[in-house]
C-alpha cells in the first residue's frame, strides 16, 4: 500500500507541475 | 497513449499521461512564439519531495521483501525517477533565468515523461511481485493435485478433500481479485474461463477418486477404467491451472505483440 500511496503522490505532484506549465501555453493556443 | 496493465496503475498514471500528452502538443504548437512559462520552482519542489518519498518507501520494500526479482528490478526504476526529477529541477532553473527558454521546455517534458515512465516501471515491478504470489498458490495446488494418484482409502480421501478445499478457495479468490484488476479484456476472459473449468472439475475429481477407492477396496472389475477416469480429470484440472499461470504472466505488450 505504501508504494501505491507514494506513487499516487508523485502522480499528483507531476500533474500539478504539468498543469502550471500548460497554463502559460494554453493562453497562446 | 500507453495502455496500463492494471486498473490500479491506470488510475494512478492515466491522468498524468494525459496531461503530459497535452503539454507536448501545446509545446509543439506554441514552440515558436510560446508565452513565458511561469516560475515552476514550487511545483518542481513538490515533485522532488514526492520522488524522495517514493524512493525511500521503495528502498524499504526492497530491503524487507524476499522476492529476489523485485530486489533486482526496483532500483533501476528509482534511478530513472531520480534522474528525471533532476531534469525538472534544471528546467525550473533555466526557466527562472529565461522564461522563454526552449531547451528548458524540452527538459520539462523529458523530465515529466521520465517520472511517468519510472513510476510505471516501479508499479509494474511491484505488480509482478503480487502476481508471483498468486502463481505460488497455483503451483501449490498443482502439486497437491498429484497426490490424487495415491489416495487409496476413504480415510485418505477425506484428508485429501479437507486439504484441497481451502487451498482451492484461496486460489479462486486470488485469481478473481486479479481478474478484476486487469485492463485487458481477453486476459480477464481467459482467467474467468479457466477458473470456472477448475471449479467445475473439483467435485468431478473427488467423485472419480471415490469411485476408484470403492472399486479398489471391493476388488470389483473396472479398476482400470476408474483409474483412467480419475487420471483424465486430474490432467484436465492441471492443464487449466497451468493455463491460468501462463495468462497471469502475460502483459498487455505480450498480447498485442502476439496479435
Amino acid at each position: 500500500e505504501q508504494i501505491l500511496e507514494a506513487a499516487k503522490s508523485i502522480a499528483a505532484a507531476t500533474s500539478a507541475l504539468v498543469k502550471s506549465a500548460s497554463a502559460a501555453q494554453r493562453e497562446l493556443v | 497513449m500507453p495502455v496500463f496493465h492494471t486498473k490500479t496503475i491506470e488510475g494512478i498514471l492515466e491522468p498524468v499521461a494525459q496531461q503530459i500528452c497535452h503539454l507536448v502538443i501545446m509545446h509543439e504548437e506554441g514552440e515558436v512564439d510560446g508565452k513565458a512559462i511561469p516560475d515552476l520552482t514550487g511545483p518542481v519542489a513538490a515533485v522532488q519531495a514526492a520522488v524522495s518519498n517514493l524512493v525511500r518507501v521503495g528502498k524499504e520494500t526492497v530491503q524487507t521483501t524476499e522476492d529476489q526479482v523485485m530486489k533486482r528490478d526496483m532500483p533501476p526504476a528509482f534511478i530513472k525517477v531520480e534522474n528525471s526529477c533532476s531534469k525538472l529541477v534544471q528546467a525550473a532553473q533555466m526557466l527562472k533565468a529565461d522564461p522563454y527558454s526552449v531547451p528548458a521546455r524540452d527538459y520539462l517534458i523529458d523530465g515529466s515523461r521520465g517520472i511517468l515512465s519510472g513510476t510505471s516501471d516501479l508499479l509494474l515491478t511491484f505488480d509482478e511481485a503480487e502476481v508471483r504470489k498468486v502463481i505460488r498458490v497455483c503451483k501449490g495446488i498443482l502439486e497437491y493435485l498429484t497426490v490424487a494418484e495415491v489416495v487409496e482409502t476413504m480415510e485418505d480421501l477425506i484428508t485429501y478433500t479437507k486439504n484441497l478445499g481451502p487451498g482451492m478457495t484461496k486460489m479462486s479468490k486470488m485469481i478473481e481479485e486479479r481478474q478484476q484488476e486487469l485492463t485487458h479484456q481477453e486476459h480477464r476472459q481467459m482467467l474467468f474461463n479457466s477458473l470456472n473449468t477448475v471449479k467445475q472439475l473439483l467435485p468431478v475429481l473427488i467423485s472419480a477418486i471415490k469411485i476408484f477407492v470403492a472399486i479398489k477396496s471391493t476388488h470389483s472389475a473396472g479398476v482400470d477404467e476408474a483409474e483412467r477416469n480419475r487420471c483424465f480429470t486430474f490432467e484436465k484440472m492441471s492443464a487449466e491451472i497451468s493455463e491460468i499461470i501462463r495468462v497471469l504472466q502475460l502483459t498487455t505488450w505480450d498480447e498485442d505483440t502476439w496479435a
